[in-house]
């Protein structure tokens, strides 16, 4: 009991203690157990070394380990913040962290602005936009010609490119965001809400004395 | 609304990739 975690957890590579994540994140320390729950179940699903691979990650997104998308392969990416190609514990709840009802909405902002600049050059570019509108269209079997793509992406740049260089810069998508807070919706999870009622057994395996913190 | 008349990001967002919820469907 208390903050020595059981030798179970301790086969989980970046486990850390529920007491210490909660007070860093949104959640209770009951809920960052009840996450643990899921992380548990996402990171045994292929290979059960208590860490999270791709094709994990994509398994429980898609429950298709085939889908290859390059959205989740970005997300992946943003959520493995060490870049060791796998997400530990600590990774998974500092992660949904941000899509946490109550986070602050520059988080998700940021996380945003992130998950659209693929090439982390600090700007969303147009042919990185063209490339996830493409993207998307192979995704859903969505039919757009060419010429419809060009003039989403002159409308889209005309919006939110407000100096007009060509590229998005961190303050602009900020002030776009605020304008079409709709784009927002995908950074907050309602589910993380309810975590604890979703995975209730994990007052079972709780090592914390008072669940109720 | 058409394609055409959204914008780029709200036309990504509606990808299946970046719909987390499903994370949580058992």
């Amino acid at each position: 009991m208390g903050c020595f975690p059981s030798r179970a957890r301790r086969q989980y590579p970046g486990y850390e203690d529920p007491v210490v994540l909660a007070s860093q994140t949104a959640f209770s320390v009951s809920e960052v157990e009840a996450l643990f729950e899921l992380f548990k179940s996402i990171s045994s699903s292929v290979v059960d070394d208590g860490l999270i691979n791709k094709e994990e990650f994509q398994l429980a997104l898609f429950k298709n380990r085939k889908k290859e998308n390059l959205f989740a392969n970005r997300i992946f990416d943003l959520f493995d913040v060490k870049q060791k190609g796998v997400i530990d514990f600590g990774d998974f709840v500092r992660a949904l962290n941000v899509f946490h009802p109550n986070a602050p909405q520059e988080d998700k902002v940021d996380f945003s602005f992130k998950l659209y600049d693929l090439d982390g050059t600090g700007f969303i570019e147009r042919k990185e936009v063209k490339q996830m509108l493409i993207a998307l269209l192979y995704e859903s079997e969505m039919r757009l010609s060419d010429e419809t793509v060009e003039l989403i992406l002159d409308k889209t740049f005309l919006e939110a490119d407000v100096n007009q260089d060509g590229k998005i810069d961190k303050t602009e998508w900020a002030n776009f965001v605020s304008r079409n807070p709709s784009l927002l919706k995908i950074m907050t999870l309602p589910y993380l809400r309810d975590i604890t009622t979703t995975f209730p057994s994990f007052v079972f395996n709780s090592e914390v004395d008072d669940i109720a913190t | 609304a058409a394609p055409a008349l959204m914008n780029a990001f709200e036309l990504i967002s509606t990808s299946q990739g970046l719909n987390l919820g499903t994370l949580f469907e058992k």
